[in-house]
Formats: C-alpha cells, sequence, structure tokens
C-alpha cells in the first residue's frame, strides 16, 4: 500500500 | 478530490470562520478556549511549513493561507483585542500536557526521521487532542453557547468526513496513512459525547447545559 506520498490533504 | 474530503474541508473552513465571527460581531471570547486556539494556530503552522515550497493546487494554497490567517486572528481576538472577555479562570486544561508528550511521540512515530516530516506528524498528532481544553472548559462551566456548540459540531465533522476520505481513497487510489487515520480516529473519537449531546439537545432547541 502507498504509503503518503506528497502531502496534498490540509 | 473527492465530496468527502471537500465536504471535510468546508466544515473546517465554516468552523473556523463561524466562530471568528462570534468572536468579532458579539465582541466576546466568552465560553471558548484560547489554549485550544493557540494549540490549532500551532498545528496549522508546523503542518503547512512547506506551503510556499511544494505547490500542490491553487485551492491547497488559498485554503491554507485562509487556515493559518484564521487561526491567528482568532487567537489575535481572544489574547489581545477582546482579552477582557477571556475567561482564564475556566480554560485552566494543562496544554504542556499534550504538546509535550504528543511532540515526543512525533520524534518515535513517523514515517521518516526527516525535520518536515517530524513536524507534520507532530500537527497531525496535536490536531487530534487540540480540542480537550475546549471540551474541558465547556464541562467546568457546564454550558456553552449555542453559536460554540455549531462551531464544535461542524469542526468534529470535518475530521469525520476525512475518515470516509480515507476509506475512499484507499479503495480507489490505494493511498493509505496510518499515522494520520489513527489520529484522525482519536480525534473524532474525542467529539462522540458532544455529538451526542449536540443532537439530543441543541438539535431539539435545548441549550447545551451538563449535567453539573
Amino acid at each position: 500500500i502507498l504509503k503518503r506520498l506528497l502531502k496534498d490533504e490540509l | 478530490m473527492n465530496i468527502f474530503r471537500l465536504a471535510g474541508d468546508l466544515s473546517h473552513l465554516a468552523a473556523i470562520i463561524v466562530l471568528l465571527l462570534k468572536i468579532w460581531k458579539t465582541r466576546s471570547c466568552a465560553g471558548i478556549s484560547g489554549k485550544s486556539q493557540i494549540l490549532f494556530a500551532l498545528v496549522f503552522t508546523t503542518r503547512y511549513l512547506d506551503l510556499f515550497t511544494n505547490f500542490i493546487s491553487p485551492y491547497n494554497t488559498v485554503m491554507k493561507m485562509i487556515y493559518l490567517g484564521c487561526a491567528y486572528a482568532t487567537v489575535y481576538l481572544i489574547y489581545m483585542k477582546f482579552k477582557a472577555t477571556y475567561d482564564g479562570n475556566h480554560d485552566t486544561f494543562r496544554a504542556e500536557f499534550l504538546v509535550v508528550p504528543v511532540g515526543g511521540l512525533a520524534f518515535l512515530v513517523n514515517h521518516e526521521f526527516s525535520p518536515l516530516e517530524i513536524l507534520w506528524t507532530f500537527s497531525i498528532y496535536l490536531e487530534s487532542v487540540a480540542i480537550l481544553p475546549q471540551l474541558f472548559m465547556i464541562s467546568k462551566t457546564g454550558e456553552a453557547e449555542t453559536i460554540t456548540t455549531h462551531y464544535l459540531f461542524a469542526l468534529g465533522m470535518y475530521r469525520a468526513l476525512y475518515l470516509i476520505n480515507w476509506i475512499w481513497r484507499y479503495y480507489f487510489e490505494n493511498f493509505f496513512d496510518l499515522i494520520a487515520i489513527v489520529a484522525g480516529c482519536v480525534q473524532t473519537i474525542l467529539y462522540c459525547d458532544f455529538f451526542y449531546l449536540y443532537i439530543t439537545k441543541v438539535l431539539q432547541g435545548k441549550k447545551l447545559s451538563l449535567p453539573a
């Protein structure tokens, strides 16, 4: 499962 | 972006705006925990450090700036402009009991041992408990203004909607972030007893008052 790649959430 | 995340962001934005307007219009921050607002300002500051270095989208940048601006404006109104109406005697939760353990945990449990990632992790953990001083203050005063309950409801719903967003992203985007999910669950669970009171009392037109 991809861990959080980039912080695209607020 | 999915509907749950957008609804969550709009709920969060509504909460922040409602609080700011409540303080500004009534020129009073009675019943509001200044400590929680300081913690929220700290959450946004440590989470949005990449605001100018990591462009995601105009929406992302604009929302981050609004959140940061409103958070600091709210803290300013509470501790400077309407300081006389700040109820410090009931806002007594020891915020350092939150910041220190959360800081330690961010060092120990994170995705990557780098400054930006540790600060992001710190902000995620801190956000999950930042509302405690506010909930504690309401339990001490035994009541809350109706507008304050609407603020808390919108704030609690935002992360609940994010939980659904993460389920959605797990199935459709193969996206999974355990730290954000666990912290989001803790954060939403802390609102449960408030949600119960909100739905059984405030939505029935009654005032929110806790059994003293």
